[in-house]
C-alpha cells in the first residue's frame, strides 16, 4: 500500500 | 498530475526564470529581496532532502534539482557577482528573516506528520515557504515603485500558489484519500499574503499604469 502522505508534490 | 498542478509548477518555474532574466539582463537586483531568496533556498534544500530517499518520478526529481540550483544561483548572484552585488540595497531589505526561520522550525517540531528527521524538515520547509515572500513584499512596499520584471516575478509566484489551491480542491474531489492538512492550510495562508499585492497589480493592469504600492 502506498503511503497516504507520499510527498508527490513539489 | 492534473492540469492545475502542472500549470502551478510551470508558473513557479516561470517566476524564477523572470527573476533570473531580470538579474541577468539588467545586471541588477534592485527591488529584489535577498532575504526572500535565501529563505527559498533554505525551503528547497530542507524539503528536497528526500531526493536521496524517495523516487516519485523523473519529472519530480528534475524539478527539485532545478529549484535547488536556481535558488542557489540567485543567492550567489546577489551575494557574490560583483555587478549585481553593487545594486543590492541592504537598507531597504531589513526584514528579520531569521525570526521566520526560527518560528517555522519551532512550529515544525510541534506540528508534523511524523516525528522523523525528513518529516520535520519537510514541515519546516512548508511553514517557511508560506512566509518566505514577506521580506520581498515589505521591500516592494517600502520602495513604492516596482519595476516590471520584479512585479511579474511576484505575480507569477502568487499565481503558482493560487493554482496549487485549485490542484488541492481537484485532488480532494477526485482522490478518496487525499487529506493533507499541513500543506493545504499553510498554502492558503501563503496565498492570502499575496492578496494585497494582487489587488494593486490588477488595478495597475486595468489602468495600464505602472505598478505602485501604497506606503
Amino acid at each position: 500500500v502506498k503511503d497516504q502522505v507520499a510527498k508527490d508534490e513539489l | 498530475m492534473n492540469i492545475f498542478r502542472l500549470a502551478g509548477d510551470m508558473t513557479h518555474l516561470l517566476s524564477i526564470l523572470v527573476l533570473l532574466l531580470k538579474i541577468y539582463a539588467t545586471k541588477s537586483c534592485s527591488g529584489v529581496s535577498r532575504k526572500t531568496q535565501e529563505l527559498y533556498a533554505i525551503v528547497f534544500l530542507a524539503r528536497y532532502l528526500d531526493l536521496f530517499t524517495d523516487f516519485i518520478s523523473v519529472y519530480n526529481t528534475f524539478m527539485k534539482i532545478v529549484f535547488i540550483a536556481s535558488s542557489l544561483a540567485i543567492v550567489w548572484c546577489i551575494r557574490v557577482h560583483p555587478m549585481v552585488k553593487r545594486s543590492y540595497d541592504k537598507d531597504l531589505d531589513t526584514f528579520r528573516h531569521y525570526l521566520l526561520v526560527a518560528a517555522s522550525f519551532l512550529l515544525a517540531l510541534f506540528l508534523h506528520e511524523k516525528f522523523t528527521f525528513l518529516e520535520i524538515f519537510w514541515a519546516f520547509s512548508i511553514y517557511l515557504e508560506a512566509v518566505a515572500i514577506l521580506p520581498q513584499l515589505v521591500l516592494l512596499q517600502r520602495s513604492g515603485n516596482v519595476d516590471n520584471l520584479t512585479g511579474q516575478y511576484v505575480f507569477f509566484l502568487g499565481a503558482y500558489r493560487g493554482l496549487y489551491i485549485l490542484n488541492w480542491i481537484y485532488r480532494y474531489l477526485t482522490e478518496p484519500r487525499f487529506t493533507r492538512w499541513i500543506a493545504c492550510v499553510s498554502g492558503v495562508v501563503q496565498t492570502a499574503l499575496y492578496a494585497d499585492f494582487f489587488y494593486y497589480y490588477f488595478i495597475s493592469w486595468k489602468n495600464n499604469s505602472k505598478l505602485k504600492l501604497p506606503a
